[in-house]
């Protein structure tokens, strides 16, 4: 038996909608710790990790282990019935081949449930190492996505360079060439607001932008993205959850042939 | 513009 109940249910909302794109098919993982997923794109370039810590939901039941094949197409069709303020309940008995999700309005005055099949998905558990990295970014991520798009309108690929400097975005493409400069920025008033660069040693790694533009679907999430960059690892692209998890998106980077 | 690395590359398969 499971039984997830989270008040900010707006959150599992903006969850599907920055993972939809990006994966078709995935299992959602059940534990006394938390409901967390981890899946990568179809052509294994990138990869999704989910966290929320089931100290995060209202009620947190969870029997036994549970792995639960979701469309998340389909998923995020349903959670988009929820209205952003109401309370979804996640619900899937042992054996069953479905989940319901439940929405509650805030004054109680309006309930739904609707039910969706589960899949059998035969899915590919990488094992993440924990790493240190030589760079890591923190930044606001309207900002991030703002470059990103902009970027994408001049080419196809990103140069991401790290320096004392600050942090570096850089594109090419037929109609010319890009650099934005984010300099570090502590804005202590408005921490939201802040770029903080925290590097052990310069790096620069090219990155495809289709991914990244679709890493930016998490934007709503959180007003920080805190990017991690490593020249012998995929670049980290990470979202906190509220205060109780994380979206983490890892890309395998370009390079010259 | 360059080739794209696999996942594969860094993290194995559990």
């Amino acid at each position: 038996m499971l039984e997830l109940r989270l008040v900010q249910g707006g959150l599992l909302k903006k969850v599907l909608e920055s993972l939809k794109d990006l994966v078709n098919d995935a299992n959602f993982d059940c534990s006394a710790s938390g409901f967390s997923l981890q899946a990568m794109d179809s052509s294994h370039v990138a990869l999704v990790a989910l966290l929320l810590r089931s100290e995060g939901f209202e009620h947190y039941r969870c029997d036994r282990n549970l792995s639960l094949g979701m469309n998340l197409n389909n998923m995020a069709k349903m959670l988009k019935c929820a209205a952003n303020d109401d309370i979804v309940t996640i619900k899937a008995d042992d054996a069953s081949d479905s989940v319901t999700f439940m929405f509650e309005s805030p004054n109680q005055d309006k309930i739904a449930d609707f039910e969706m099949k589960l899949m059998d998905i035969d899915s590919e558990h990488l094992g993440i190492p924990e790493a240190e990295f030589q760079a890591i970014v923190r930044m606001p991520s309207a900002e991030f996505a703002r470059i990103c798009k902009d970027l994408s309108t001049i080419g196809d690929t990103v140069v991401i360079s790290v320096t004392k400097e600050g942090v570096k975005f850089s594109t090419r493409g037929d109609i010319g060439t890009a650099n934005i400069v984010c300099r570090q920025n502590p804005s202590i008033d408005k921490p939201e607001e802040a770029t903080i660069i925290e590097m052990e040693e310069p790096v620069s790694l090219t990155f495809a932008l289709r991914y990244m533009n679709s890493f930016t679907k998490a934007t709503p999430l959180a007003n920080q993205v805190t990017i991690s960059l490593s020249a012998d690892l995929p670049v980290v692209v990470e979202y906190r959850v509220a205060e109780m998890g994380y979206i983490r998106f890892y890309l395998a980077p370009k390079i010259e042939e | 513009a360059g080739a794209q690395l696999l996942l594969s590359r860094y993290f194995q398969l559990n």
